[in-house]
Order: C-alpha cells, then structure tokens, then sequence
C-alpha cells in the first residue's frame, strides 16, 4: 500500500486539475514563496478529513476553494483525489488502485467518495484504517510547526503516546 | 492498559535516543515520567543533554538545537507508528549546513520504508528527492507543478 | 494626544506602503482603524493585497509572504522612531532565493542610516555585511568569535 | 552617537572575555546551531535593561551564567558591555567613548556601570534615552519572532504605535 498519487482541483491556488505523482522514496517540492507548496499540503490534510480550519490556514469552509484572481473568477468547487496502490490488496477493496476524493462545493455541499461513489465518512475511514492513516496529523508536520512538539506540556505528551499506544 | 503505556513508551525512548545520537555526536536524550501528586503518570517531557554541556530546559536549547530534538521525538514516534507517508514542510529552516545533511541522511534511510513529501527551500535537502516537484506562479494567483529532473 | 497619534499612523502607512511596494512587485497595502462600539480607535490592522490575488485576512498567506509584510511594517516602525541600532536573528529564515535577495537590498538602503546587526545562515545574506563574524564552538560549550574577512 | 562594540564575558556561552566591533553599517553574524549568536542577542537585549527572563530563553536570572561545561567549572557573574562612540557628543558625558555595562552574581547582586563607575538604574536609562535607544525589544527581532507582529492583535499594533507617537 502506498501513496501513488494526489490530485488537486480547484482547491486554493490550484485552478486546473494538478497530479502529484509521488516516489516510494522521497519527493521534494520547491518553488518560489507563495507559489502553492504548502497549499498541496493543506489539501492533503483536507482530503484525510481535517475539520479544523486554523490548522489548514482557513478562517471559513468556503476560503479552501480557489477565490479568483486578477484574471480568473472564483470556482464553485474543490476537490482533492488521493490515489492509493492496492497492489497488495491490504485495503478492503478489491481494485488494484484506489481513489478516495474529498469535494466541497461554495454552497457548502460536501461529500466522499470511494472510486468515483459517493461513500459515507465511516467507510473512508475504513480504507484510512486499513492504509494505517491514523491520526494524520501526527505524519504532516506543517511549516513552522516543528518546535510545537517540543513546547507541548508534559500532558499534552502523555496523551500522544496515549494516543500511540 | 498501563503496560500497553509503558510499552510504547519503552520503543518511543529507544528510538529517541537512537535517532538522538544520529544528530549530536555525543550526549544524552531520555523520556522522563512527570508524576501527580499520587504517583501516577501525569505527563513525559524530554530529557536532553548536548555534548559537552550541562542538561538544560529545552527553552534555553538554540533554534537549531530545538529543530534537531523535535525531529528525534518525531522519528522516533514514526518509527513505533508508522504511517505509509509523511509530509515535511520546511522543517529545515533552521538547520546549518551541517545539520541539514544529517537530517538528509536520516530522511534517506527511513525513505526505505515509507514515502516522504518534503517541501524545502534548502539545496542540499532537495538532493535528496527521487522525484522533485517545482511549483510556480506564472499565472498571477494560480499555482503549475512542473517535474523537475534532478542534475 | 489625538493629533500625536494620528501623524504617527500616518507616517508608519506611508512607509508601510513604500517597503511593502519594494517586496512585491505590485499589490497594495494599507492601515486599517479598528473601531468600538463607540466610535473610538480600538486597534490597528494591516491590510494586505498581493500582486493579483485578492484581499486576504493575514493567516491565509505564505510562510515567505509573512515574513515579507512584517518586515515591511516593521521597516515602516524603525524609520518614523529610528534606533541607532537594530538587530535581526535569523528573519530571513522562510524567503526563497528572490525574496533574500530583494530583503538584501532593503537592509543596505537602510543601513545607511542606522547598524544592523543581522544573524543569518544565509550566504545571499551573509554578502551584504561590512562586517562579518563567525561564532563557533571549538571547545565544547563555550562560544569562539573569529572575524572572517568577506571574499 | 553609533555602537562602537560590544563585550561579553560571563554570559551564557562566552567564557572568555569576547569583544565585537561592530560596523557603521551592516555586521554579519554567522556559524553552526548552537554556537552562541543568539546569545550575543541576549546579550545585548539584557544589557539594555530586559528583566523578562522568557526574552532571555532562560528561567532564572542565575541561568544567565555560564553554567559549566565537560571542562569547565561554572562561573560566578556574568557581565555584558557597551561601547557607545560619542564623539558627537549627544551623550550626556564628556567622554568620546561611552561605557555601559551590567555584571550579574551568582549571588544574585546586580550592579551597574556607567565609565567603570557604579550608576543606578535611573542614571543608565537617561544615557539610553540621550542615545535614542527607547523600548528597545522593537529594534531587536528574536529568532523564530519576525511573525509575532503580524499575528498580534489589532489592539497590540495600536497600544504600540501609541508608545511611539
Ligand atoms: N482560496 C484561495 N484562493 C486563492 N488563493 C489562495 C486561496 N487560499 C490561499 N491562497 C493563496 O495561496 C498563497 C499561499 O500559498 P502557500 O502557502 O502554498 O505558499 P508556499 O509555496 O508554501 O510559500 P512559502 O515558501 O512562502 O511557504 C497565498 O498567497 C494565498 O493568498
Ligand atoms: N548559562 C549557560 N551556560 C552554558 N551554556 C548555555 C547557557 N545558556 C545557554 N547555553 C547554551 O547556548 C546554546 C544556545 O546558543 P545560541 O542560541 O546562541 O545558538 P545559535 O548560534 O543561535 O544557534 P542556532 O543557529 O541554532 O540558532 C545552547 O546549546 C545552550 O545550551
Ligand atoms: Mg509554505
Ligand atoms: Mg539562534
């Protein structure tokens, strides 16, 4: 099982539809400052289910879809494809990929889905599961973020490793 | 429940110092039990002692320094719970030249079992990618990813 | 007092406005009065437009784009009450190749009236210092400063 | 009126007696993570007067002495210098170079120095404010704070455009 893909469309800076195909290994992103990289971070975030918009540099539902420019009119949806190789089947689907989007509408609308149906939250967290996605947040280490695991109090600690074991 | 506590805790400190030694050359790093006032465990703090110097608060460790613990910790956390991927967004910073090889190192050896997405702004880190992504704006407002093949 | 306030702000905008134009090409910047209920300055804001891109509330930008408009309002406090020295650790820290070099050129400019003392472990950075020093650690724990003579 | 040096001794990481000689423009500073630059921050920070112990990363007064090493004992005061150039006589002294500085024991006596002689407190901040050196953690941007001023709040911008107008 692993990550072979993310596809982002219409998500913050992301206009037209954007496929990141990742290494097994290491991938690196660069790019000049405010070009979008962490915007790609953000939106995996998004994608795994992240509901707390401090945490994706958002005040409110609607400033995660792209807001128009200069030259552009703002878009009426986003949408984030996470494309996961089942090769090994270790997921509880039977196709060799599995893609799991995430779709968030200006009206608010939101929605799932599994390989192109709609699916409730319940069974994308099964897949999560399954892919040992746990509590992404401890796997994404955001810009300037990586003192806070040192400034954390001692509880704060301890439920981690709670949450660990 | 406890021992399922204790025995993760027992594999983070491992791999703490493990990933410790890897960074500072010398020292010591340990994970210490903050008790309540019934001897239970009410919190763990990190124990760090740099080479050469007395163990300090790690408020008084330099940005550097800091960068370089917190990395330990969160390796060794990845280690006892992996995950099939990890995103790193400029986490080096704050590292001098030196130090960002050693983190390239480590990157490189834990990038056997997992995939790493690492966004830097650093020359020596972007070495390390296998696949490197450059994002633009050429269009004001709106990002394009170009591959970029690396030399 | 009213008066004293009001041409204080003013100045600090005029300047805000001018650095920030120096950062980014283009983009408009500003001061914002943030009333109460009854009518009185209750605090201040800044407002922020980026070359093509729409007005945004400041936790929505960029790491690097922080960076720049707090240094450009910074820059904006030292000229209206100037200092005759300031220091600077490691801002630079989150801009890429461009933006250090276009914060270099800020530094010289300014630094024409006042000292900058600026920490840094970039070399685009390290170039702009009449003076420049290497602290090191030859002896465990205890710092060493050499004077290194720019090529 | 400019800063001709700086000396440290006693403080922190700087063992032996160090003196700076800093430029009438720009002064670089430079060298691997945990060398002591900050520390020089600190440095400069305290001898201008800063009681918080939090600005100083240290949580005791007595932690702004070198503490020890593998080899070496602790010592017992920290003291940090500057030399002020006041050939252009802005200064209310009569000599072309000004001397400040602050000694610390680890006996907790705190002491003063204006030209090598003891001067209170009051005495030290009319030379400071003769020299334009005023609320002085504006002019000095700590490691890791150049974002701190844009994320305060509206009504800390203005309480601090209010100390400058
Ligand atoms: N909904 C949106 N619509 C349009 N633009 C957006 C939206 N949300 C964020 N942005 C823009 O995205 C930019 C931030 O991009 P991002 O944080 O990914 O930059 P970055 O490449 O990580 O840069 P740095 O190197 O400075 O960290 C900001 O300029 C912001 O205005
Ligand atoms: N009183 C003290 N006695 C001895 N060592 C001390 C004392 N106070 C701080 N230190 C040491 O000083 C070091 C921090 O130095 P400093 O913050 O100046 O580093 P730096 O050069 O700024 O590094 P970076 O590039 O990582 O920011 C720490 O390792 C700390 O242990
Ligand atoms: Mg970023
Ligand atoms: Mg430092």
């Amino acid at each position: 099982m692993f990550l072979e893909s993310i596809e982002i469309f219409g998500f913050k800076t992301f206009v037209t539809n954007t496929r990141i195909l990742l290494s097994p290994g290491i991938t690196c992103i660069v790019g000049p400052n405010g070009a979008g990289k962490s915007n790609i971070v953000d939106a995996v975030r998004w994608v795994l289910g992240e509901q707390r918009y401090t945490l994706l540099r958002a005040t409110e539902s609607t400033d995660l879809i792209f807001s128009g420019s200069g030259l552009r009119k703002p878009m009426s949806v986003a949408s984030v494809k996470l494309i996961l190789n089942n090769e090994a089947h270790t997921l509880p689907l039977k196709t060799p990929r599995v893609i799991i989007e995430r779709r968030f509408y200006r009206t608010k609308e939101s929605h799932y889905y599994l390989n192109g149906e709609e699916a409730s939250l319940q069974k994308i967290n099964s897949v999560f599961h399954a892919a040992n996605v746990f509590g992404y947040t401890n796997s994404i280490v955001g810009q300037g973020k990586i003192e806070e695991i040192l400034l954390s109090r001692p509880e704060e600690k301890k439920s981690l490793i709670d949450r660990i074991a | 429940i406890k021992n399922e506590f204790e025995i993760t805790l027992k594999g983070i400190e491992k791999n703490f110092q493990s990933f410790y030694e890897k960074m500072f050359k010398g020292g010591k790093a340990s994970l210490e039990k903050i008790p309540d006032e019934l001897g239970e465990v009410r919190g763990i703090e990190l124990n760090v002692t740099l080479p050469g110097k007395k163990k300090q608060s790690l408020h008084l460790l330099s940005g550097g320094e800091k960068t370089l613990v917190a990395l330990a910790f969160l390796f060794a956390i990845f280690k006892v719970k992996p995950s099939p991927f990890y995103i790193l967004d400029e986490v080096d910073a704050a590292l001098d030249e030196d130090n960002v090889v050693k983190f390239g190192e480590i990157l490189e050896e834990e990038a056997e079992d997992a995939q790493f997405i690492v966004i830097t702004h650093n020359k020596e880190t972007m070495q390390r990618g296998d696949f490197l992504y450059g994002i633009t704006m050429e269009e004001e407002g709106v990002s394009k990813v170009v591959s970029l093949k690396l030399v």
